[in-house]
């Protein structure tokens, strides 16, 4: 399950400016980050179904359309801009390499971000002539 | 090459020219495979194009590509991990054997790949979680079209009897169309039996080790066999199913429908 993936997406696209104020005035890029992030939870839906944070993200996303009087329809947001790349390390590992991190962020952990249900493993090879 | 799918469906395949191995939301996988004779139907591995995807907050998209004589323990643009967001060192290159043998780990998607070049040719395997398999399914927009998941169209399989014995043998037979145009291959026995020091047990590695020297001649083909049921020993989860017997024939779709 996927979903806290589409919650930083949503809360990076929107971190940098504010939401709008009254519902008579809808902003659309904050509708359109909305769009995205309802776009995202739909891909997610089968594998999040009991997910606590899933549902709360949906009836989220349902509470802030209201509030925001934004359209289901409309356009979503652009791409989330990459992160900018951080000054060359002092004593790097090798050519281009980072420092080691050895505190990576869970989403980057495939078996700690699927947490209890074990995940079930398929193999492909190919070989000789 | 010989191909052993996602759903352990063993095949032969002609496949010439560049294909998809691995085509998701996450990897992208294409191989080129060329003639191992000339005007042979059997082809092997000369390059393998390996995209990981940029994943937010993890990896940035790394391009690792590898070639007949030129197996690098780098990524294209020389770095050995994901790159420079923080969880970059959960996609990483080790070389096991200088300009032979590599595995690249891509912890962000559980996922284990094994490149070897063996005599001339590359060998490619995988250790995938199903989700991650079934990750272009969830997004509803590719057609999973890529040998891993659906092997290959049946025009581009090679039908291999069973090898239980010498070419014309009531047994079984020679792989008729890639063994026409070879030169100087072994004789059926000498083949068997070079192929048994490695693969004991005669499952379809043992077969494919078999029609690779009937098809070439070239007595490598047999580590590629080796090696590659060592990756599958490495790589798969269920135990009881590393030896495969029984070769899949099919059209495509059922194995992905299988799965």
């Amino acid at each position: 399950c996927k979903i806290l993936k589409c919650n930083s997406d949503f809360w990076s696209a929107t971190a940098g400016g504010p939401s709008p104020a009254s519902s008579d005035d809808p902003a659309p890029e904050f509708c359109a980050a909305l769009r995205t992030y309802a776009l995202c939870t739909r891909r997610t839906a089968r594998t999040c179904r009991g997910d606590l944070a899933y549902h709360s993200a949906v009836h989220g996303i349902e509470d802030l359309m209201g509030q925001h009087n934004c359209s289901r329809e409309g356009p979503t947001a652009p791409p989330r801009p990459r992160t900018p790349p951080a000054p060359p390390p002092a004593a790097p590992a090798g050519p281009g390499d980072s420092q080691e991190r050895a505190d990576s962020p869970e989403v980057c952990h495939y078996e700690q971000r699927s947490g209890p249900r074990r995940a079930n493993y398929t193999h492909c090879g190919l070989f000789g002539d | 090459p010989h191909l052993r799918t996602f759903t352990d469906r063993f095949q032969t395949c002609k496949v010439q020219g560049a294909w998809p191995l691995i085509d998701n939301n996450y990897l992208n996988v294409q191989v080129t495979n060329t003639p191992v004779l000339p005007g042979s139907a059997a082809t092997a591995t000369s390059k393998l194009t390996i995209i990981f995807k940029n994943f937010p907050e993890c990896v940035d998209q790394k391009v690792y590509q590898a070639e007949m004589d030129e197996l690098p323990a780098a990524f294209a643009d020389g770095s050995r991990n994901g790159g420079d967001q923080h969880g970059a060192n959960s996609l990483r290159i080790t070389e096991k054997v200088s300009g032979r043998h590599v595995e690249i780990q891509a912890r962000y998607i559980g996922t284990t790949i094994v490149v070897r070049q063996v005599g001339r040719y590359l060998t490619f395997a995988v250790r995938m979680p199903e989700e991650v398999v079934r990750a272009e399914e969830e997004q509803g927009g590719g057609q999973g079209l890529y040998l891993c998941l659906r092997g290959c169209p049946r025009s581009q399989q090679i039908d291999v009897q069973p090898l239980g014995g010498p070419p014309g043998a009531a047994a079984g037979s020679a792989p008729a169309p890639a063994a026409a145009a070879a030169p100087d291959t072994f004789p059926y026995e000498t083949a068997a039996a070079k192929c048994k020091e490695r693969l004991p047990v005669e499952d379809l590695y043992y077969q494919a080790c078999v029609f690779d020297l009937l098809t070439t001649g070239d007595a490598n083909f047999t580590l590629a066999a080796y090696y590659a049921l060592e990756d599958v020993k490495m790589l798969h989860s269920d135990k009881d199913k590393l030896h495969l017997y029984d070769r899949t024939q099919e059209a495509p779709g059922r194995a992905a429908a299988a799965m």
